[in-house]
């Protein structure tokens, strides 16, 4: 389903080129849970905007479903991510001046779906983010796990096929963690793709796979035994 | 060094209220280490920008060194504030269009330091936290865990004596992570105070004293025997 051949990016600033990801081949299959780990600055976040359709490779492909990203338009990339992607951001991406309803309500915008709808999966996702009593504060006006978990709402609202997380426990406690822990394991039951970034033991025993990160390469790849 | 007496937020919103922390009295003396832990929403962030003077109670009082923030003017706090308090905020709060070693400079542009001075220390703290090849990148040529990196040099860069740090180590890895509690644990041996909030237990078990948030008020608060 996803699919990358020899990936990088590379970021030139001045007369210093960095690597962030720097050759990285690797394919994962429909169904999967995968954990993706490293240091600080190993390129995990970066990798994950490339096949999320949000970055553009330097050189190397991103292929989803079989067609490489670079064989598609604007527009079709759009409607791609919009239609088939989730992604929960490391810093979450929220609208500043606008509800976390509201917030949670953009992808379906532009999926074309009608007001009503939209209120309503999007009050839906966020109460069963325990956020019920919080659907028209401002991100200023939530804390930092709630806006987190506004976040991971707003992923969740289309049904995607892929679910992309960059660290979503980052800002929970570990109770809140075990709920958003007991979705994705809901999800990935009913054939939902599931690729974490985490730094959270926690969090990647419930992956099949891991995968780690270092100075943009993977250094190890193996499926898991679960508990 | 630092005590709150009923100390009390509340937000009131169109119809409803919210009372962010609701009642707390504590008091913590020089040289602690504290953890502070509890659910999301609980009133970890809001209580910690209390008692680091960027936020005024509702009611009830905040004592710094005996004497009452209230009984303060804002030149007086911010002054307190500069040269007493280092924090850490959980979303970092750095300036976007400004370079990690400006943004970590701030602070003792504030304290009146040359130029000179201010960027030795600035590069010397940024170094201390494996940030000295990034010295001049904006935060968003800078990976989540290295931002958060920049926000806590930036808290020690004035040698503060009270250390308030809002999940530190929330995009950190395992090692880089340990590399800043190593700090941490440095620094209050020198005999600086640390209040941390954290849901991280490996961070936690660093500190001599636990107190947990739950509902806007405190539920438990003991010592805790470190290995
Ligand atoms: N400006 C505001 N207006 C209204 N409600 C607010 C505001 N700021 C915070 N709150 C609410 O106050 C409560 C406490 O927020 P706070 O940020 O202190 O929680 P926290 O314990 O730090 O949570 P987290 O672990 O998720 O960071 C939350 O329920 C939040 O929605
Ligand atoms: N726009 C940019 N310009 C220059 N360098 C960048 C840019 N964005 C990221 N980098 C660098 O690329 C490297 C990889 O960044 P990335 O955000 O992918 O790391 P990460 O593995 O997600 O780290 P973390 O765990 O801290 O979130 C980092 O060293 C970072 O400084
Ligand atoms: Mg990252
Ligand atoms: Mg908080």
């Amino acid at each position: 389903l996803v699919e990358t051949r020899n990936l990088v990016k590379t970021y030139v600033l001045g007369s210093e080129t960095i690597n962030a990801v720097n050759g990285v081949s690797l394919s994962i299959e429909r169904g999967e849970y995968v954990a993706i780990m490293g240091t600080s600055g190993s390129g995990k976040s970066t990798f994950m905007n490339m096949i999320g359709c949000l970055d553009t490779p330097s050189s190397g492909e991103v292929l989803i479903d079989a067609i490489p990203t670079s064989d598609r338009d604007s527009d079709a990339l759009a409607k791609l991510r919009n239609e088939k992607i989730g992604f929960v951001f490391q810093q979450f991406n929220l609208l500043a001046r606008t509800s976390a309803l509201d917030n949670v309500a953009v992808p379906l915008i532009y999926a074309g779906q009608p007001s009503a709808k939209r209120q309503e999966k999007s009050a839906a996702k966020l109460t069963a983010m325990g956020l019920g009593d919080r659907l028209d504060h401002t991100p200023a006006k939530l804390s930092g796990g709630q806006q987190q978990r506004v976040a991971i709402a707003r992923a969740l609202v289309t049904e995607p096929l892929i679910l992309l997380a960059d660290e979503p426990t980052g800002a929970l406690d570990s109770r809140t963690s075990d709920d958003i822990m007991a979705i994705f394991q809901e999800l990935n039951a009913q054939g939902i793709t599931i690729i974490v970034v985490t730094h959270e033991s926690e969090v990647a025993d419930h992956a099949k796979r891991r995968i780690e990160f270092r100075d943009g390469k993977v250094i190890e790849d193996r499926m898991v035994t679960n508990r």
